[in-house]
């Protein structure tokens, strides 16, 4: 979504 | 992914599988911390909430999904099927020391002011804090069983190598991920006096660890 981080670790 | 990612993710999923297990066989969930297992699923299901969201990868996928049902159910055999052996008078931290601040610091220091990525930074920092109360229990046993130093060092591992992980990821892709890696590093702390004794006593004494 906008504004909002990828986080892909988990 | 790198090897140290993929290892500290193999590590967190020994040591939940290795606490599964301990309990499922003996049937029984004494010195184990219920509240820390509650404050782990809270974790898991904070952070998890991007699975409706994104779609990062299929091992991404899996793996939360699998970390959500384990730590769903390892919350259950504690305070359902073998509730008779929980060991809730020695299990007294006070959740909401931890909760308070954990909550006030994610409204205060994350990436977007948004409902998903406060409560991404909210377990994040929960994370780092969650082992408290199984910390603190040991402590007031004096003692904990073998198999509980061992998921004790497992999740103590992963969190190292996920550091490790973050200096790869740093030098190789300029990834750095603030909260994330400062929270991590904080936890990371809380393990080293526990990684000494498990080093100094349940490996070369191969027993129960015990405290002075």
């Amino acid at each position: 979504a906008e504004g909002e981080a990828l986080h892909d670790e988990l | 992914m790198n090897i140290f990612r993929l290892a500290g993710d193999v590590s967190h999923l020994v040591a939940i599988i290795i606490l599964l297990l301990k309990i499922w066989r003996s049937k029984s969930c004494a010195g184990i911390s219920g509240k820390s297992q509650v404050l782990f699923a809270l974790v898991f299901s904070t952070r998890y909430l991007d699975l409706f969201t994104v779609f990062v990868s299929v091992y991404n996928v899996v793996m939360k999904v699998v970390f959500l049902a384990l730590s769903y159910a390892t919350v259950y055999l504690i305070y359902m099927r073998f509730r008779n052996s929980y060991d809730s008078e020695n299990d007294t931290f006070r959740v909401e020391f931890l909760l308070v601040p954990v909550i006030g610091l994610s409204f205060l220091e994350n990436y977007a002011f948004t409902p998903l990525e406060i409560l991404w930074t909210f377990s994040i920092f929960l994370e780092a804090v969650a082992i408290m109360p199984q910390l603190f229990m040991i402590t007031k046993t004096g003692e904990a069983e073998s198999i509980t130093t061992h998921y004790l060092f497992f999740l103590g591992l992963y969190r190292a190598l996920y550091i490790a992980n973050w200096v790869w990821r740093y030098h190789m892709e300029g990834f750095f991920d603030q909260i994330a890696v400062v929270s991590g590093v904080v936890q990371t702390i809380f393990y080293c006096d526990f990684f000494y004794l498990y080093v100094t006593r349940v490996l070369r004494g191969k027993g129960k660890m015990s405290l002075p």
